[in-house]
């Protein structure tokens, strides 16, 4: 159970809050903009009209003792900018910030935001792999190109044992399982043989198993 | 290796294009910004100015023989609108769209987009989960209750090797990997030590993991 202060109520912010209550954890949600705050006052437990820019108004409702802080101010790059430093100087433990830009997101690290998230182009990452996987039959991202992927074996290697298969020497994949006829063999040994309706559960880059399948 | 036609290059757009273009993919980029396409134009093999509201210009550039087809034009909804449906139209298999609230999400599912990608509603939602120490950072399921999950080391096993941990005996779980630094150990041996901000990639029984965190 954590706490958590976040900072300008967008589609982002809102999102973020309601999902952090929903885990079980305190959130104090705070918006310049009174009607924003009126909106939310039904759906959010604490909800507070307040300009994150003001550092006293910051200091009065305590943000200081919160040990994560996320500033979601998308249109006012300084306001954002601005409530993100004074999170810090107030000392919130960990801040994190939204961002539109690489640029901004610069910046935000710089001045002592701990991670920056940029949406937009997050999601158009994560929308590039998971339509990219009409080969896999499911898919767990490690970030960047990384990821796991269970996948039917392909018909080459049925009758292979791993070690003739050489699959990590020939793509740089790890087989970290098989899952065969509803149970799973964990860690398989190099001698074990890959059969027909095999699913293989594989650890590497994205871009490794789609040559793979 | 499949081939994709991405409308609207924004943030999301171009984010999505150049991951494909990456992940081995084909892309045919538009936008009716010819500013746009010629910022972009040594960047993606692929890019012309269009504009995707005009049926014609999409069939000569035969929009229609493409498997995967994504509309990501954020501000102005109608044209949104217009491109999912002509791409529909047009025959292309898989119609994916971005949108800026439910309402919109609603309508583009309803006039038949595949798929429609809120990247601020998801982004604060994902945020949410990965802030929340105690629940998985991503999971893949393989079935009943068994899966793959990624989640924060635990406190009490920072400094200890995997051996000294004896995850295995104790809760049933393989660890898989180490996700650290960005970066993967795969199949760790046994006297790999536990570092603080490690991420475990655990494979095992989901309701074992729960006991575990
Ligand atoms: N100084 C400030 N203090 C507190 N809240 C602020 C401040 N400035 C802006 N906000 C609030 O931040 C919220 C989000 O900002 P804005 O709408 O500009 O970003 P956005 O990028 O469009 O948001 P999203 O994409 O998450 O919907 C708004 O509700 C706004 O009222
Ligand atoms: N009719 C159209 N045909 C093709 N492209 C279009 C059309 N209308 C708008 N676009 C393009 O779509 C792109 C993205 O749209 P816009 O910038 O409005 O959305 P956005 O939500 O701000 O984008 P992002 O959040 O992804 O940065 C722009 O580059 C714009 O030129």
């Amino acid at each position: 159970h954590q706490e958590f202060v976040v900072v300008g109520l967008g589609r982002f912010g809102t999102s973020l809050a309601r999902a952090l209550i929903e885990f079980g954890h305190s959130v104090l949600a705070l918006d310049s903009d009174t009607n924003r705050v009126q909106q939310l006052a039904n759906d959010l437990p604490h909800v507070i009209a307040l300009d994150a820019t003001n550092i006293d108004a910051l200091r009065e409702v305590g943000v200081g003792d919160f040990e994560t802080g996320v500033s979601c101010i998308g249109t006012n790059f300084e306001a954002n900018l601005l409530a993100t430093v004074l999170m810090r100087q107030l000392g919130v433990k960990r801040v994190v910030a939204k961002a539109r830009t690489r640029t901004q997101r610069l910046i935000l690290l710089k001045v002592g935001a701990d991670d920056v998230i940029l949406p937009e182009h997050e999601a158009g990452l994560r929308l590039a792999r998971r339509l990219s996987q009409i080969e896999f039959v499911d898919y767990l991202s490690l970030g960047g190109d990384t990821g796991v992927v269970e996948l039917r074996v392909p018909a080459r290697y049925i009758g292979k044992s791993l070690a003739e298969a050489a699959i990590r020497q020939n793509y740089g994949l790890t087989v970290v399982a098989i899952h065969r006829d509803g149970s799973l063999i964990a860690s398989p040994g190099p001698d074990v043989r890959m059969q027909a309706e095999d699913e293989l559960l594989i650890l590497g880059r994205i871009s490794d198993a789609e040559r793979f399948v």
